[in-house]
């Protein structure tokens, strides 16, 4: 049975997109199945993937629009075994206003994929900083939600708005979001900053908070620019080990 | 006559509000009068001048939703003199659904904040990671716009769409809208990534670009944990010295 999850913040920068790519990588190198969805109109995922949007002749807004026939021409491979995407272009920007005038618009996502879904064991959507209608459709899809939060303060202020937007989409239109698990990113250990974060986010987060802590790494931000998630990169380097530990908590999860 | 300026960049955590507050608290250092309007549901430059949302009986949703009687009365006083608010509520998110709905919606902001305008030399304006209607609003109201870009590689792809969106709104709602700047953020001088991207930045947008480079600066993160612009919080620090420097920038452009 395939696990749908959503990667979500509207907090802007908090590693979302990083997250996806390599969390996806990793769990594929682990002998899974795995579909990347993004639903970001700034194409991050992408991108970090090594894929050009504008030469996708499907994409997530053609899915979501009914115009790519079957959801399944718009899964593209990439340069990962195991993992396929389903690119962003950046006229996802108009998918989204269609999506709010219509009945029914945080639910499109859900029907045009369910034919696709059963052929991967998990399947990762990447959201833009905004709790509007794209981002309702993967909240409704999901069965769980990793919320990148940066160790810096303002992200800290941000989560409170954001588990509330969430238990509210539990409650009126998926109850099957089951998990939410909060996953703390960019750590620098040298700052105070960042570990007075870190120690408030265990105190309040307890049971949501992942052990695995993905440490600011130079490495992590490089690796988009080639096009390559950072296991292909630079598979030594602090990013791709503490990703690696998150794709081995995640599955150990799946049993919880 | 009072100056306009929007902040915006729909890429997540570029230094939107870091640069909104820091540069409105250094410019109102100047003798100017300093308003700064706060278009983000997540209130980040109304806690980074040590406002408490919920504390604000009118915020900038009463503002634009009329409710306000005059826009006046939704203005507050901060630590920092020459320099008020227009605060942001989690509300906020609700009035874009309801601007989104009417026709004009991109207009509100401007004919509600007309009678107050001409009492501040600047108005800035804080926006939200989106390209929806409360940043329509903003960029519809505004006679510059700044744009905050980090030195790291998906930041500098969002660029061309933001680009493309602001000549739509000043070709079609704001001929007003005449400058366009860009400000490279969070520079790492030690990190060859931050140094190649600052290079294309400086090949690219050479006309835009401000001479100010903000170097990445841990006080920078630790001054809204306090309430506190950067310029109160350690007003030697290099991420203060480098806003100081914009804000003159700035002031010295307004003849341009
Ligand atoms: N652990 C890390 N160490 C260093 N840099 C990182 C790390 N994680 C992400 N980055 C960099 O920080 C920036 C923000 O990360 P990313 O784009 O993944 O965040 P996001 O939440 O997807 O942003 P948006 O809100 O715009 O979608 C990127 O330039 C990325 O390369
Ligand atoms: N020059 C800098 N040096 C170090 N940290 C910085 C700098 N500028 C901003 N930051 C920190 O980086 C994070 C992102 O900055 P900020 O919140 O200002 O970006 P934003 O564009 O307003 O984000 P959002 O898209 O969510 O509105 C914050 O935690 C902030 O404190
Ligand atoms: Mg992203
Ligand atoms: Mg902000």
């Amino acid at each position: 049975k395939s696990e749908v999850i959503a990667i979500a913040n509207p907090k802007g920068g908090c590693g979302k997109t990083t997250t996806a790519v390599n969390l996806a990588t990793c769990i594929s190198a682990l002998k899974r199945k795995v579909l990347l969805i993004d639903l970001d109109s700034q194409a991050s995922a992408t991108i970090g993937l090594g894929i050009k949007p504008y030469l996708c002749r499907f994409s997530v807004a053609e899915v979501l629009l009914n115009s790519a026939g079957k959801a399944g021409e718009a899964v593209y491979s990439t340069k990962v075994k195991n993992l396929s995407i389903i690119p962003a272009k950046s006229s996802l920007a108009d998918v989204e206003t269609e999506l709010r005038k219509q009945e029914g618009g945080g639910l499109v996502l859900k029907s045009r994929l369910n034919q696709i879904l059963s052929a991967y064991d998990y399947i990762f959507i990447d959201t833009s900083p905004s709790l509007g209608a794209l981002t309702l459709n993967a909240l409704t899809i999901a069965q769980r939600v990793i919320i990148p939060v940066q160790t810096q303060f303002y992200a800290l202020r941000g989560l409170g708005q954001l588990l509330n937007m969430v238990n509210i989409v539990k409650a009126r239109v998926n109850p099957n979001l089951c998990r939410i698990r909060i996953l703390a990113t960019m750590y620098d250990p040298r700052t105070r900053l960042s570990q007075n974060i870190l120690s408030e986010l265990r105190k309040r987060f307890e049971k949501e908070l992942f052990k695995t802590i993905i440490p600011i790494s130079t490495r992590l931000a490089e690796a988009p620019g080639y096009g390559l998630p950072a296991p292909l990169y630079d598979s030594h380097c602090s990013g791709t080990i503490a990703y690696r530990k998150l794709a081995r908590e995640v599955i150990a999860n799946e049993k919880m």
